[in-house]
C-alpha cells in the first residue's frame, strides 16, 4: 500500500522515513593528516589513513574509524568539515562523536541553498561572548525562534575521546510542539548542507607548562588536532509531506517521489494541469493535494487565478487555456460564439458544440442563440438557419430582403 | 407543409456585389 493514500484512494501527507543523512556522503574536510605522512597518519597506508569519508561510514562500537585534521600548532584555527546532503533534508539534529578531545569552540552552520550562504545554527564554547558575540544559554521565544544559540554544554575536555556534541534543532523552540503550522520552524530545520568549524581547542600547556589559552589571547604553541569518529545529520528527506521516498533521478540527484499531483524536487509545486487551488505543504489533518483544473476534456493547460479563488471561496481558481472543440469559457463548459450546445451530446463530447451554419443570405448574422441553434432571420424568413421563406412569403431575388410578402 | 429552401441562383447581386457570399 501507497502510504500517501488511505485504504479508500483518498490523499494523505506522507513522510519519508527518518535516515542518518550524512551516511555514505562525502565530507570536505579544510584539513586532512597524512600528506605529508607522519609517525601516526599516512594518507597512502589504509592501515594509518585518516580521511573524511570515516566521518559518514559505518562504524561499530569495535572498530570505530575517525577522520583527523593535520597536527596544528596555532590556536585560533578553524578548520572545516563541509557535508552536502544533495537536496534539501528537514533536519532534526546533528551530532559530532569525537576520537580527539572535544574542541572548546565548535560551531555548526547550515545551507538552504547548497552552499552558496550560509547561516549559523548553533555554537558551542565556554566563552560564548568572547568567542561568538552571542550569550550563553539564551532562551528562544517565537520571536526568534530562526536564532542560532550559544551553550557552554558539550564542551568539556572530557571524555577525552569518545566524547558527543548533539545539537537537536527543535529542542527548546516554542512552535516545536505545533511544527504543521510554523513555516519559521519548518525553514529552521531545512538543509541542504551542514558545515561544522573547529575554532579553537581545549588549553594545551606548552613546554614551559603556562597555560596559554588567556594570556595570549587564546593563541597556543601546542600542537593539537581534532579527529572526529562520526557526523550524523538524523532528519527526512524535505517533500512537504507529499512523498513517502526520495529516489534517484536520471541525472543520479536524489529527488522526492513526488504523489498527490506535485512534482519539482521537493514535491514543491503543483503538477501541469493541476493549478484548480495553490500549492500548499500537507499536514496531519489534510493532504492538501494539487487538485486537476476542470476543463470537460476539451484543454490540456489551465493556469491559477487568486481572484476567481478567492471570489469561490477558496474552492477553484483554475482557468482553462485554448479551449478546443468550438467551447468557450474558464470551464470550456460552453460553446463559442457561433456554435450551440447540441444537447443530446454531454459537455465533455468532442462534438457537443455545433457550428451554427446560419443561412447567408436568409439570417441577419452569423451568430445563432447558443442554447438553441436558432439563427436571427431576416424579415419573412424561417428556420433554424434562416433557410426558407416562412409561410405567406415568397422568395425575391433580393438578397437584402429575400422573402417578400405574397400579394 | 415545409417551404423549399432559398435559391441562391434566384438572387440578382448585381446591386450588391459586396455583399455576396462565397459560394
Amino acid at each position: 500500500p501507497d502510504p500517501c493514500y488511505d485504504e479508500n484512494g483518498a490523499p494523505r501527507r506522507c513522510i519519508p522515513e527518518f535516515v542518518n543523512a550524512a551516511f555514505g556522503k562525502e565530507v570536505q574536510a579544510s584539513s586532512t593528516c597524512g600528506k605529508p605522512p607522519t609517525r601516526h597518519c599516512n594518507a597512502s597506508d589504509p592501515r594509518k589513513a585518516h580521511p573524511p569519508s570515516y566521518l559518514t561510514d559505518l562504524n561499530t562500537a569495535a572498530n570505530m574509524t575517525c577522520w583527523r585534521s593535520e597536527m596544528l600548532h596555532h590556536s585560533p584555527q578553524n578548520i572545516t568539515l563541509t557535508l552536502s546532503l544533495g537536496k534539501k533534508f528537514e533536519v532534526v539534529y546533528v551530532s559530532l562523536q569525537f576520537c580527539s578531545p572535544r574542541p572548546e569552540s565548535t560551531a555548526i552552520f547550515k545551507s538552504m541553498d547548497y552552499g552558496k550562504t550560509w547561516v549559523p545554527y548553533q555554537y558551542y564554547s565556554s566563552q560564548c561572548r568572547k568567542i561568538y558575540g552571542k550569550p550563553n544559554k539564551a532562551t528562544v521565544t517565537k520571536q526568534n525562534e530562526q536564532e542560532a544559540l550559544c551553550t557552554d554544554g558539550q564542551t568539556d575536555l572530557y571524555p577525552l575521546t569518545g566524547g558527543l556534541i548533539a545539537f537537536s534543532t527543535l529542542d527548546g523552540r516554542p512552535s516545536a510542539q505545533d511544527f504543521d503550522n510554523s513555516p519559521v520552524l519548518q525553514d529552521w530545520v531545512t538543509a541542504t548542507d551542514i558545515r561544522v568549524i573547529f575554532s579553537r581547542p581545549h588549553v594545551f600547556r606548552d613546554k614551559g607548562g603556562r597555560d596559554n589559552d588567556e594570556e595570549d589571547g587564546g593563541t597556543s604553541s601546542s600542537p593539537y588536532y581534532y579527529a572526529v569518529g562520526e557526523l550524523q545529520v538524523g532528519g527526512r528527506c524535505k517533500c512537504n509531506g507529499h512523498a513517502s521516498r526520495c529516489v534517484k533521478d536520471k541525472e543520479d540527484k536524489l529527488v522526492c517521489d513526488c504523489k498527490h499531483n506535485t512534482e519539482g524536487p521537493e514535491c514543491d509545486r503543483c503538477k501541469p494541469f493541476h493549478y484548480d487551488r495553490p500549492w500548499q505543504r500537507a499536514n496531519t489533518r489534510e493532504a492538501n493535494e494539487c487538485l486537476a483544473c476542470n476543463c470537460n476534456l476539451h484543454a490540456r493547460r489551465c493556469r491559477f487565478n487568486m481572484e476567481l479563488y478567492k471570489l469561490s471561496g477558496r474552492k477553484s481558481g483554475g482557468v482553462c487555456l485554448n479551449c478546443r472543440h468550438n467551447t468557450a469559457g474558464r470551464h470550456c463548459h460552453y460553446c463559442k460564439e457561433g456554435f450551440y450546445r447540441d444537447l443530446s451530446k454531454s459537455i465533455t463530447d468532442r462534438k457537443a458544440c455545433k457550428a451554427c451554419d446560419c443561412h447567408p443570405v436568409g439570417a441577419a448574422g452569423k451568430t445563432c442563440n447558443q442554447t438553441t441553434g436558432q439563427c436571427p432571420c431576416k424579415d419573412g424568413v424561417t428556420g433554424l438557419t434562416c433557410n426558407r421563406c416562412a409561410k405567406g412569403y415568397q422568395q425575391s431575388r433580393s438578397p437584402v430582403a429575400p422573402c417578400i410578402k405574397i400579394p | 407543409d415545409v417551404m423549399p429552401t432559398l435559391d441562391m441562383a434566384l438572387f440578382d447581386w448585381t446591386d450588391y456585389e459586396d455583399l455576396k457570399p462565397e459560394m
